[in-house]
């Protein structure tokens, strides 16, 4: 991208459209063209060669957050609960990590939180036999905090080393959904303190800017503590991650990439930054 | 929001008795952030800008408004003109019965809009629809569709995940047809627009049943690839219309705009909640607002 040797106002167009395009949004944009022009008038960029490289630079920073890799062993049962609006791809998502850790040689339980959506909890059912590991479930309409509550009580009892939590999908802005999440959150403290020690968000990499209007929502309700984005094996490009990254300081820990269970990778900065382009 | 950044871009140029081609530059530079603070595709707002300015320059200015007041004018009618158009309702005159076909990515809300079109035709059009679950792929896919019908009491073809997706929906249109159901929604599995073979798939299945309608189901909160997703949708199916969903959210809905101008096809409905009565008809003034922030 960026074929000329001199930087000119064509050139920073063309950034801009770039940046855009990949879904960064109007504000990390402007951002990124506010210090990359900063340097360009300090002679800090003095071709399109370095404008590049400083651009991939910017881009990593806003984007690599220190996380201390989730720790599952620090407490058991370690309970992770996924949370995010309609669609994203959160019960496939926990599928993946379910396989993910099973593969570990944990011993894992899935919990259909989910009793609203139409076969919601016959989906986790069908992934749980797919993959290997047990769930605990409840009749569709039963109380989604009483299912939380109840499974992690289970997984207490048992022995489970993680328990992963689905949630149905709502959109941020309903704020009695919202309250019900809340609910789920309290009520599974009681049974194990520390939990849920994990709180994930998954995005979708098609959304664009209402992203960070999710993130803010969810994470103001619940402390929103690790994000994972899916469907990056589309043509989008997920950019509007850099924006909530970089507004949000919350850790991008995985990225989905397909339907199947296998398709989850650990979320690389570097490997992300290079895609963009 | 827009209408107070454009008035300060004005302040300054009282009296004035047309708007002039730099008066609409520095407008349109306000107009252009509204549009892609709102997802809109940057390519269309290029065009879409072009177009504003065309319209915009020697503009009297009415004696009714103000020179930001009369670009907001011209912007919203544009937007309007190029979002609306034919009155979008559905077709289903022809072959009887007639044929709805509903496509997409993952996750946009087609199942779910398949139950709901199901509810709308029943209880507001008179109609015996038939819903046919032609994902054969996703967990429980069928499942979900088989409790949406019960819901809604519409008849649901008997899908099984062996059984492939075109001969599935080749048998539900003769066992309508036996049956005297009049309108039968195919509902298929989410997939790539780049993925070659669920493509074909699609084809396939329109080849075979010839639907009257074939409708893009894409999710309201759509970014820029909105016009990657519509582009070759459209290609591969010559799609008859857009169905676009979540739009109760907060998401300004930029996607609606990118989707019309790459493919000219209408927008017929919106859907604007989980439940089956959450359906309502595109008003393209409505989203042109929405859009303008
Ligand atoms: N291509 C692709 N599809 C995905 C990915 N992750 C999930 N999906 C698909 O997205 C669709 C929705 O996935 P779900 O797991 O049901 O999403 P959800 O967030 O649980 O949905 P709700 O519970 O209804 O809110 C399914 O068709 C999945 O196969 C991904 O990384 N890539
Ligand atoms: N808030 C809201 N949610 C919706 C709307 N339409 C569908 N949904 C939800 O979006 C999620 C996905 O809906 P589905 O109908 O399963 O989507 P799909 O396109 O069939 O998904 P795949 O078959 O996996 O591609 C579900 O949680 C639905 O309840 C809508 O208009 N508003
Ligand atoms: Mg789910
Ligand atoms: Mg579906």
């Amino acid at each position: 991208f960026l074929g000329k040797k001199q930087i000119d106002e064509e050139v920073l167009e063309e950034l801009e459209e770039i940046l855009i395009m990949a879904d960064l949004g109007v504000k990390a944009t402007q951002e990124l063209i506010q210090t990359i022009t900063k340097k360009v008038s300090h002679k800090e960029i003095n071709n399109v060669e370095e404008l590049k490289k400083v651009l991939k630079e910017e881009i990593f920073k806003m984007i690599s957050i220190n996380r201390p890799d989730f720790d599952i062993e620090r407490q058991r049962p370690f309970v992770v609960m996924m949370v995010g609006v309609n669609g994203v791809g959160k019960t496939t998502t926990i599928a993946k990590l379910a396989k993910y850790y099973y593969d570990q040689g944990k011993k894992v339980l899935l919990v259909a939180a989910d009793t609203f959506r139409a076969a919601a909890i016959e989906q986790l059912q069908a992934w749980a036999q797919r993959v290997g590991v047990d769930i605990y479930s409840q009749q569709s309409g039963a109380d989604p905090a009483a299912v939380a509550f109840d499974g992690v009580q289970l997984a207490k009892n048992k022995g489970y080393d993680i328990v992963f939590i689905d949630t149905a999908g709502r959109l941020h802005t309903k704020i009695n959904l919202m309250e019900e999440l809340k609910k789920i959150k309290r009520v599974i403290q009681k049974i194990v303190p520390a939990a849920p020690h994990e709180i994930f968000l998954v995005l979708d990499a098609t959304t664009g800017q209402n992203a960070t209007s999710q993130t803010k929502l969810f994470n103001e309700a619940l402390g929103i503590t690790g994000i994972i984005m899916t469907k990056l094996d589309g043509t989008a490009k997920g950019g509007i991650l850099v924006s909530v990254a970089h507004e949000f300081r919350i850790p991008i820990h995985f990225i989905g990439i397909g339907e199947k269970m296998d398709d989850l990778k650990p979320f690389d900065p570097e490997a992300f930054v290079e895609a963009l382009f | 929001n827009l209408s107070d950044k454009l008035a300060s871009v004005f302040k300054k140029l009282k009296g004035k008795g047309h708007l002039t081609e730099d008066d609409i530059n520095k407008a349109l530079k306000e107009v252009k952030l509204a549009l892609l603070e709102a997802d809109v595709n940057y390519k269309v707002v290029k065009d879409f800008l072009n177009r504003v300015k065309e319209k915009a320059v020697g503009q009297e200015v009415l004696k009714s408004l103000t020179p930001a007041q009369q670009v907001i004018k011209i912007v919203r009618d544009e937007l309007v003109n190029l979002m609306g158009g034919t009155t979008p309702e559905l077709n289903l005159k022809g072959k009887v019965p007639a044929v709805l076909m509903l496509v997409g990515l993952q996750g946009s809300g087609k199942t779910t809009t398949c139950a709901k079109l199901a509810k709308f035709l029943k209880s507001k059009r008179g109609r015996h629809p038939f819903l046919v679950p032609a994902d054969v792929y996703r967990p429980a896919a069928i499942e979900q569709l088989q409790k949406l019908g019960e819901q809604i009491k519409v008849p649901v073809y008997h899908s099984s995940p062996e059984d492939n997706p075109v001969e599935i929906c080749f048998q539900a249109v003769n066992e309508a047809r036996q049956k005297g159901y009049d309108a039968v929604i195919l509902d298929t599995a989410g997939r790539l627009h780049i993925d070659e073979k669920m493509m074909e798939e699609l084809k396939q299945i329109k080849a075979r049943v010839y639907p009257q309608e074939i409708l893009l189901v894409a999710d309201a909160m759509t970014g820029q690839d909105a016009v990657n997703v519509a582009k070759n949708f459209n290609k591969a199916l010559d799609i008859t219309g857009i169905i676009l969903t979540k739009m109760e959210g907060d998401a300004r809905g930029g996607a609606a705009l990118s989707i019309k101008a790459v493919t000219q096809k209408p927008i017929k409905f919106i859907g604007v909640g989980e439940k089956l009565d959450a359906l309502d008809v595109f008003h393209p003034d409505r989203i042109a607002s929405r859009i303008l922030g």
